[in-house]
């Protein structure tokens, strides 16, 4: 399910989206204890020239869209994570052992221009 | 999306999709750490995800592993208290050669007990296994003791540090043969308690559950976050 945008005009814009997998629906609670399910949350959407110092844009990503405005041939900044999270994952193997694993930079919790 | 599946497994270090007939039993403190992780994550609080603080090591991944071992009948059952003889066994080689462990701690649940239905006290004894040296006998035999532990009922899950021995076996696993335990009744017997003890004894064959919890460190994952943290 994706967030809803504030307005039309904003939903092109570079943006999170919040998506949550259930791991039920892909069978794989029978193994995985914990969490339930996953936040694959992920960026989409356009970083014009115009709003690349609004949408929380790194300072090279101002100055790749000013150099594309200047060379058409310089590619346009692209909406990308900004703020990871981590996750801990406790499942069960083959052999029956519980492992807990934490795996850095996970969870989308931030996009911008980049 | 079978494909992906995959690839996902092998993110997990899983060679194929677990099918467990059920799920072992989780040690609260493993609960606690995924609980307290995800809510530092949801409050966006900045984790070293290479040390566990619940357990006051370093680390970033954690095993609990089954008991791969048997049940012993031997005559010394019948005879000096014994209650039961266990071969413990524990198999170390998921951990990879990347991997430093930081932590073994064996955890033996002797099943529940009540106020209500107290059973006598035990005494219990954890050897190292060693070989058999009569040709012909499978069977191993206790080696040189590395615990020796009167409980008190009722009693929760006991815990024995391993880690010495768990390096030794990860840096030789023809090392690994197990470890002996042994439990003991301590009362004496007495006629009139005699069928209790046996039933104590058959009870705890039952609900006894041993598990070893490791903690291992992976210099390459963990090498971002202390540089991070200087």
């Amino acid at each position: 399910a994706a967030s809803p945008a504030a307005s039309p005009a904003c939903r092109s814009l570079c943006h999170r989206h919040q998506l949550f997998i259930n791991f039920r629906d892909l069978g794989w609670h029978k193994w995985i204890i914990a969490p339930r399910g996953f936040m694959a949350n992920y960026c989409h959407g356009e970083c014009p020239f115009s709003l690349t110092t609004s949408l929380n844009s790194s300072s090279y990503a101002f100055m790749q869209a000013l150099m594309r405005a200047v060379d058409p041939q310089v590619p346009q900044a692209v909406c990308i994570p900004t703020k990871l999270s981590p996750i801990s994952m406790l499942y069960q193997d083959n052999n029956d052992n519980v492992i807990l694993r934490h795996y850095e930079d996970m969870v989308v919790d931030e996009c911008g221009c980049g | 999306f079978h494909f992906q599946e995959n690839l996902f497994l092998q993110f997990l270090g899983l060679d194929k999709m677990p099918s467990p007939e059920k799920f072992q039993p989780v040690p609260s403190i493993l609960k606690k750490i995924v609980q307290d992780r995800e809510a530092e994550a949801a409050a966006g609080v900045a984790q070293d995800l290479c040390y566990v603080k619940e357990l006051g090591v370093r680390g970033n991944m954690l095993r609990l592993l089954a008991d791969r071992g048997f049940f012993l009948y031997s005559k010394k059952l019948s005879q000096d208290n014994f209650c039961l003889q266990k071969l413990l066994y524990f198999n170390l080689s998921a951990i990879s050669r990347e991997e430093q462990l930081t932590m073994a701690r064996l955890g033996l649940d002797l099943g529940p007990n009540s106020y209500y239905n107290l059973g006598p006290d035990l005494e219990v004894s954890l050897s190292v296994a060693r070989e058999p040296h009569v040709s012909g006998r499978s069977f191993p035999k206790p080696g040189r003791r590395m615990a020796l532990q009167s409980v008190p009922r009722p009693q929760g899950a006991l815990h024995f540090n391993l880690l010495d021995m768990a390096q030794d076996w990860n840096n030789n696993p023809q090392k690994n043969l197990g470890l002996f335990l042994e439990i003991l009744v301590r009362e004496d017997r007495g006629s009139g308690v005699h069928f209790q003890l046996e039933d104590t004894c058959a009870r705890l064959r039952r609900s006894l559950h041993a598990s070893l919890l490791v903690v291992t460190l992976n210099p390459a994952q963990c090498h971002l976050s202390s540089r991070k943290r200087r």
